[in-house]
């Protein structure tokens, strides 16, 4: 999981702003 | 006389049709880079915008949104590369020899060849030829694209039963539509079949895709995007 925060977060939670 | 209504057709393709994400268009890279670095530059730009895109597309597929969390992102790890390609492949299907990656990025083999993406031409137009000349519908296409993530053979699933439900649920969808729709296709009584049949090629694509970006990042030639090289990171 660590190693796939981005897509984690992403899923986890559509609204959180990414950073690209 | 009343006629019988049309049927609706199937619930499960109708979703997947409005569920489909508007195209992106490509933005220039405006640096002052070769002609062929800049194609690279835009053209991974435009990928990792895809993928940002592609995930949260996957949330809208009947039933990904019930998958655990962690069956979620296995899916997305083995399969983000073969629906990237054949959203690049259903965009090139009107093209005889381009690679269609966006409106304003439609790439020749001299282009190609040129940014050191001939490998991934080949690859890109063999495909592409094989759905043309299957004649491959919108419903067609968004059907493969979601079987293709609910089919990426990731290891390790927490629900592999829930994960088994899912594909079965998309492949009565795929069955469903063809056996209704073989006025469309006469005589292709096989064609749910053959269109599963092109996933091994799919994946041999998608395969020389991610061969090819991560040559590009090996050779530092591209500054990658981090959602895209932490996608790319997986299949290392």
């Amino acid at each position: 999981k660590e190693k796939h925060k981005i897509l984690h977060r992403l899923l986890q939670n559509s609204t959180t702003p990414v950073d690209l | 006389l009343t006629h019988p209504a049309k049927p609706i057709g199937n619930k499960v393709i109708s979703q997947l049709l409005v569920s489909e994400p508007a195209p992106l268009s490509a933005i220039p890279d405006s640096s002052p880079s070769s002609t062929e670095l800049r194609s690279l530059l835009t053209l991974c730009d435009l990928l990792n915008r895809e993928l940002l895109v592609l995930i949260g597309w996957a949330k809208h597929i009947p039933g990904f949104s019930a998958l655990s969390l962690v069956d979620q992102m296995a899916l997305l790890q083995g399969g983000w590369m073969e629906v990237l390609v054949l959203s690049v492949v259903s965009r090139s299907l009107g093209s005889a020899d381009e690679l269609v990656f966006a409106d304003n990025l439609r790439l020749a083999e001299a282009q190609c060849r040129a940014a050191g993406l001939s490998d991934l031409y080949t690859a890109l137009r063999h495909l592409t030829r094989k759905y043309q000349q299957m004649g491959l519908s919108p419903e067609e296409l968004v059907t493969l694209k979601a079987m293709t993530l609910a089919n990426s053979d990731a290891a390790n699933l927490e629900g592999a039963e829930a994960v088994q439900r899912f594909r079965d649920g998309l492949h009565e969808a795929l069955q469903e539509h063809e056996s209704g729709h073989t006025h469309s296709h006469p005589g292709e009584l096989h064609r749910a079949g053959r269109l599963l049949m092109t996933l091994p090629l799919l994946r041999q694509t998608a395969a020389r895709a991610v061969d090819t970006f991560c040559r590009l990042h090996r050779e530092r030639r591209v500054p990658m995007h981090k959602l895209f090289l932490e996608m790319l990171d997986n299949k290392i």
